[in-house]
């Protein structure tokens, strides 16, 4: 595509594309949108991140997709909402209230070594393709790899498991570079990391049955972030706490994050309705990322409107 | 590359907890290279699993075996894949 606007973003992409993207909606928008490397994969490829600021020195709502990578259509939703930003600001009030008050950081491609690698040699990889020492196994499950309830029950010490938790928190440079980010810019007030699939939206805990301390106002938040979303094409959402809500899983991301001080840390679980699964057929990503664009606004607006 | 000729993704529900924890029996069956994409976890969420087609009678026959109902989601993996790629490389082209 020569410019995001004849990007074509009713089909799935390859990770070459991805990051074309990236670098072509920064240099159109110089004064809006830049580009962080946050650091690298296993494999060496640049953990981007992008940046859309229109003022200095902002807290920060932090949003990432794929960081399972054969969830493809949260990476085709995350290049929409990109897209969906910039075309906002300074037409809808809301979004523009929200970027005058606030930057936002998009990473699309979280797990970019196992994205790449669904394309080329195994369409339903999930965890990361750093190999296990000892093991014929690969990877790790970057969504037990954090170090919030890190090695409890709700994931595998085993190499070759889905949701092998890997040998330490952290160990995952993919998972490292964001933990570091965080806590270099010090001031991130929400983050939000997208998986598929099952339609759900969630808040912590998931590695224990202590309810978070702001349980109620979470609960406020998803109630009516599920709410907007459901308007759009009525589909179906639960919501909850991970644990209530699905199972235990220890050593996830928006623990971590609400441990950190992040009071606003959601996931989301986008749709399938029931018929494709991980296989969601392209024409279905952008009413997807649509009715989750309108959650996020409410997660956004609320997090604007009640500082903290 | 990969593939998935004669897989299929089986939708189950479970009717009560028995079932659940014989679904979590079945998933600790290496052998069988099951995918679960939604865990066996209460019997009020749907488990989809994708089944290796040389594993397919085998789960069949412990399904029925169990009376636990389920429909096949996904009739084979590989063509929902091939069709994903076409549509890709079409637009590639465009």
């Amino acid at each position: 595509a020569k410019s995001t606007d004849d990007f074509i973003y009713t089909t799935y992409h390859d990770l070459n594309t991805i990051n074309s993207f990236i670098d072509m909606i920064v240099a159109e928008n110089p004064n809006m949108v830049s580009k962080i490397v946050i650091g690298q994969s296993y494999e060496n490829r640049p953990l981007n991140v992008l940046k859309f600021s229109t003022g200095a020195s902002r807290p920060g709502i932090w949003i990432d997709t794929g960081i399972h990578s054969r969830e493809w259509v949260t990476l085709a939703s995350g290049i929409w909402f990109a897209k969906k930003i910039v075309t906002d600001y300074g037409r809808d009030p809301i979004l523009t209230d929200i970027l005058n008050n606030y930057d936002i950081f998009l990473e699309i491609a979280t797990n970019p070594d196992g994205y790449e690698y669904t394309h080329t040699r195994d369409r339903m990889w999930r965890k990361t393709r750093k190999p296990n020492p000892g093991s014929s196994c690969v990877g790790v499950d970057p969504n037990r790899n954090w170090d919030a309830g890190f090695g409890g029950a709700g994931s595998s010490s085993s190499p070759c498991s889905e949701t092998y938790r890997g040998p330490s928190a952290h160990s995952e440079s993919e998972v490292k570079a964001i933990v570091d980010f965080v806590k270099s810019h010090g001031n991130i007030k929400a983050f939000v990391s997208i998986h598929s699939y099952s339609q759900m939206l969630l808040y912590p805990y998931g590695y224990t049955s202590t309810p978070a301390k702001d349980q109620a106002e979470l609960h406020e938040v998803v109630t009516k972030a599920v709410s907007a979303l459901q308007s759009l094409y009525n589909t179906r959402y639960r919501y909850g706490s991970i644990i209530t809500t699905i199972y235990q899983a220890s050593g996830g991301t928006i623990d971590w994050t609400y441990n950190q001080g992040i009071k606003h840390s959601y996931t989301f679980e986008l749709r399938d309705t029931g018929f494709y699964g991980f296989l969601l057929p392209a024409e279905q990503i952008v009413p997807t990322a649509e009715e989750t664009w309108l959650a996020l606004m409410a997660i956004m607006e609320h997090t604007k409107n009640n500082p903290y | 590359k990969r593939t998935f000729e004669g897989d299929q993704v089986l939708q189950i529900t479970a009717k009560n907890e028995a079932q659940i924890s014989l679904l979590k029996e079945l998933s600790e069956q290496e052998h069988l290279g099951l995918d679960f994409w939604r865990e066996p976890i209460h019997q009020s969420l749907p488990v989809d699993v994708r089944v290796p087609f040389n594993s397919l009678q085998a789960v069949r026959a412990f399904l029925r075996y169990n009376k636990i109902h389920y429909n096949v989601m996904i009739k084979d993996v590989q063509d929902l894949m091939d069709a994903e790629q076409r549509q890709m490389v079409k637009y590639r082209t465009f």
